[in-house]
């Protein structure tokens, strides 16, 4: 969450520019700075800016397009697409491969080189891992441990991406069942408790009476 | 105004040592104040200590009936299982570290010392109530502080207490309860419950502002930590000591009992029956207070597992 | 609140927490390792 708080400003930056602008150029030249920005990993409050759309049948759609693409795609639809996109800058390539790297993380937790390595079109191992740590995780997106042996990179937390709108059910059916599994926890826990009581209650009672009948035995034998 | 605490009001301590309010009521200083600093360092020094005993004094000062601890550093001292003395090299170190902290500008004096008991409670065994009470004939006011590292994982909080000791031959008003403590076979001959010689005094702690700040960001890496740790696992060779711990007694019982089946052909004695049923009792007593924590770790780990591991995608 | 949205789908994402064949494995072990505590301490007080 520490990578929200970092972001916050810079989002609110250019969604305050973005409100302001008139220009389609202006307009054009923010998403290219945003795309760019070594610390913006979130594009959606930036994309709902009303005034975005004002782009749309201009020759800065392709631009608009692009800021579609890093708030929810990933290399692998630049290059399907890269015909109807304007080129990426070096920074915007860089951040590309970033945000691919928490879509991957968002499906699986074991993350193999080899996908990896092809979804970043990066050649090496070496140069995979230099990536994976300097630009993921000293950035702060994604903490991990890399493991050679098994060829893999495993992920203990990665920064949220924006959320598509259809993803939005698949989210709240999770956390409606985990809001149900705790629910189910405490009643069994309030249950075990009662039973417990109900338990100990007995054994009181059965305490009490092996000791009534302890002393009457001894009343009798003396 | 929550680190005024932190001041050091020299002219008003000098005074109060010179008054001796503590020598006219044994019961005089109720209360302990213990800083956050003063408290992590005591408990990672006992963590590290392992099943070692280990000891260190503390420094601070005093506030009315409150004894308040502002620091603590450990004694280079060796410990057993069972027993840490300060030798002659530790009182060498404390002369030394008591002037270097004066050339320092540190003013708060030694207020006492701590030690640890790892697996068997807090509380003061016959040898620690003889050292208290010294320290209290010569240091007062003077301190004593007991931290069981283990109980203090598997509980979940740190199990600590603070003792002062009464006078030669004083006989306190109302006759403490004695808590009943599992004592470990290695411990029994020094043990002996001497609840009578001493009380227990409130603990409270403070942190300074800074404190507040550096662990609020900790406070991820805590949660993080306190749900991922497991006491099945942090203790395992305590469980695995206090299990061969039992045993030793059983064998001890059972020895005992041949004996007195043998010797019963003699004397019939009722008092020892009593004496080998009240020993088996604390057995019995013992195994199920072991096997209580162990089903309590096993019981959030269950629980863990349930609402962390069962929920998918 | 999409900063609310994204820190939500990071921390349901980390569920489940753990899911290896190895958790598993040492997770039974400790629960029987307990029940035979349970079963040694109930011969104990028999």
């Amino acid at each position: 969450m520490d990578i929200e708080r970092k972001q916050a400003e810079i989002v609110d930056h250019f969604v305050k520019q973005a409100a302001v602008l008139d220009a389609e150029a202006s307009l054009a030249n923010l998403i290219a700075e945003a795309t760019s920005h070594p610390s913006l990993f979130a594009f959606s409050e930036i994309l709902s800016v009303p005034n975005l759309t004002k782009l749309e049948g201009t020759q800065f759609a392709s631009h608009l397009e692009l800021l579609r693409l890093f708030a929810y795609g990933a290399c692998s639809d630049y290059k399907s697409n890269s015909d109807r996109l304007p080129a990426l800058s070096a920074d915007q390539v860089r951040k590309l491969k970033q945000l691919t790297v928490l879509m991957l993380a968002e499906g699986n937790k074991v993350l193999p080189y080899d996908q990896l390595m092809q979804e970043l079109d990066v050649s090496n191992v070496r140069e995979l891992e230099d990536f994976l740590i300097n630009d993921c995780m000293y950035a702060g997106i994604v903490r991990g441990k890399l493991d050679q042996l098994r060829r893999c990179f495993e992920v203990q937390f990665a920064a949220g991406r924006d959320l598509r709108p259809e993803q939005l059910n698949n989210m709240i059916q999770t956390l409606e069942n985990w809001l149900g599994t705790s629910d189910n926890l405490l009643h069994t826990i309030q249950d075990k408790i009662k039973w417990a009581d109900a338990m100990s209650e007995e054994n009181k009672k059965h305490r009490k009476e092996i000791e009534e009948k302890v002393e009457d035995a001894k009343q009798s034998f003396k | 105004s929550s680190d005024g605490i932190y001041y050091y009001d020299e002219a008003a301590q000098t005074k109060f040592q010179h008054e001796k309010p503590w020598a006219h009521d044994p019961n005089y200083f109720r209360r302990v104040r213990i800083s956050a600093l003063a408290l992590l360092k005591m408990v990672v020094h006992a963590r590290s200590g392992g099943t070692i005993e280990v000891m260190g004094l503390m420094q601070g000062k005093t506030d009315g009936d409150t004894i308040v601890v502002m620091d603590a550093f450990a004694l280079p001292v060796e410990g057993t299982e069972t027993r840490v003395n300060a030798q002659a090299d530790a009182y060498e170190y404390m002369v030394d570290y008591s002037q270097a902290n004066k050339q320092a500008g540190r003013l708060e004096n030694v207020v006492g010392w701590y030690h640890s008991h790892p697996g068997y409670g807090c509380w003061l065994s016959g040898i620690d109530v003889s050292t208290q009470m010294l320290n209290q004939k010569y240091q007062e006011p003077f301190l004593a502080v007991v931290i069981d590292p283990t109980r203090t994982v598997s509980a979940g909080k740190v199990e600590i207490g603070a003792f002062r000791t009464y006078p030669e031959g004083y006989k306190p008003p109302d006759e403490p309860v004695s808590e009943y403590q599992t004592i470990p076979l290695n411990k029994i001959e020094d043990f002996g419950v001497h609840c009578k010689q001493y009380y227990s005094l409130d603990i409270t702690y403070f942190k300074s502002s800074l404190d507040s700040h550096l662990l609020d960001l900790l406070w991820n890496k805590y949660w993080v930590n306190t749900l991922s740790s497991s006491p099945l696992l942090g203790n395992r060779d305590y469980v695995a000591g206090q299990i061969s711990d039992l045993a030793e007694k059983l064998e001890q019982a059972e020895n005992q009992m041949a004996h007195t089946r043998f010797g019963s052909f003699l004397a019939p004695s009722s008092r020892k029956k009593e004496q080998e049923e009240s020993q088996l009792a604390k057995i019995t007593r013992d195994s199920a207070k072991i096997t209580v924590e162990q089903v309590h770790g096993l019981m959030s780990q269950v629980i863990k597992d349930f609402l962390f591991n069962s929920v998918r995608q | 609140d999409h900063s609310l949205l994204r820190q939500v789908s990071s921390l349901l994402r980390r569920l489940p927490a753990m899911e290896s064949e190895k958790f598993q494995d040492d997770f039974l072990m400790e629960y029987n390792d307990t029940l035979l505590m349970t079963y040694l301490a109930m011969f104990t007080n028999c």
